[in-house]
């Protein structure tokens, strides 16, 4: 564990309570993706099959597996059920296909061996990198956010970005460096520099988030 | 074999 890492790690926590207080406060998913949303289900629930068949790495990251398994799943109930007047799927209209067919296929190719529990956990890493997009294609169409949605974004894009030099730190101090993670994160990192570019020019500045015409 | 590194990543 290093400090990027760590930071990474409570900025990714952060965004889920970010996401959370913005449903239950405003009583509203508007703004939100729902497709986006079950696609990180989707990640977690392939990536964390090593809470059961991989080895035993700490209480920390058990902990943390178990909360974003949870919040990301209890998420998809709020969108689904309790709020479900609110969201809106007519303009949450990605096609995921185009996602999850690259990734089945990258994954089939690029993996650290052909076992079923490997291939699903590279399958994860390269859908985590694409699943921001059907969010970020629904605030094209819209062409304005809401702040706290934007804060949201942010904190999750931050996360990943976060991770880059948590690789080149390891790198420096392990001497090894894990391909498939960090070619999915940086390209995972690129989809979100429009975005911060908006958050830091106009957000930040205490103006609302619109995309420019 | 020792476990790829970004597995004990989240």
């Amino acid at each position: 564990m290093n400090i990027f890492r760590l930071i990474g790690d409570l900025s990714h926590l952060a965004s889920i309570f970010i996401l959370l207080h913005k449903i239950q406060t405003t009583r509203s998913c508007r703004g939100i993706s729902f497709k986006t949303q079950a696609l990180y289900v989707t990640v977690f629930a392939t990536r964390y099959l090593d809470l059961i068949f991989g080895e035993f790495v700490s209480v920390y990251n058990v902990i943390m597996k178990l909360f974003f398994l949870g919040s990301s799943c209890y998420i998809l109930y709020l969108m689904k059920m309790k709020y479900k007047p609110t969201n809106d799927p007519s303009i949450d209209t990605f096609r995921l296909e185009y996602l999850l067919g690259p990734c089945t296929v990258l994954a089939l190719i690029f993996n650290f061996s052909f076992t079923p529990v490997e291939i699903l956990w590279s399958f994860s890493i390269f859908l985590e990198a694409v699943a921001i997009l059907p969010q970020l294609f629904m605030l094209q169409r819209t062409g304005e956010a809401e702040a706290i949605t934007t804060h949201y974004l942010a904190a999750l894009g931050a996360y990943r970005a976060l991770y880059i030099p948590n690789w080149i730190y390891r790198y420096y101090t392990e001497g090894s460096w894990d391909p498939i993670a960090v070619l999915a994160g940086l390209v995972q990192t690129g989809l979100y520099l429009d975005f911060f570019y908006i958050y830091v020019t106009k957000v930040l500045q205490g103006q609302k988030f619109e995309l420019p015409a | 074999q020792p476990q790829p590194q970004a597995h004990d990543e989240l």
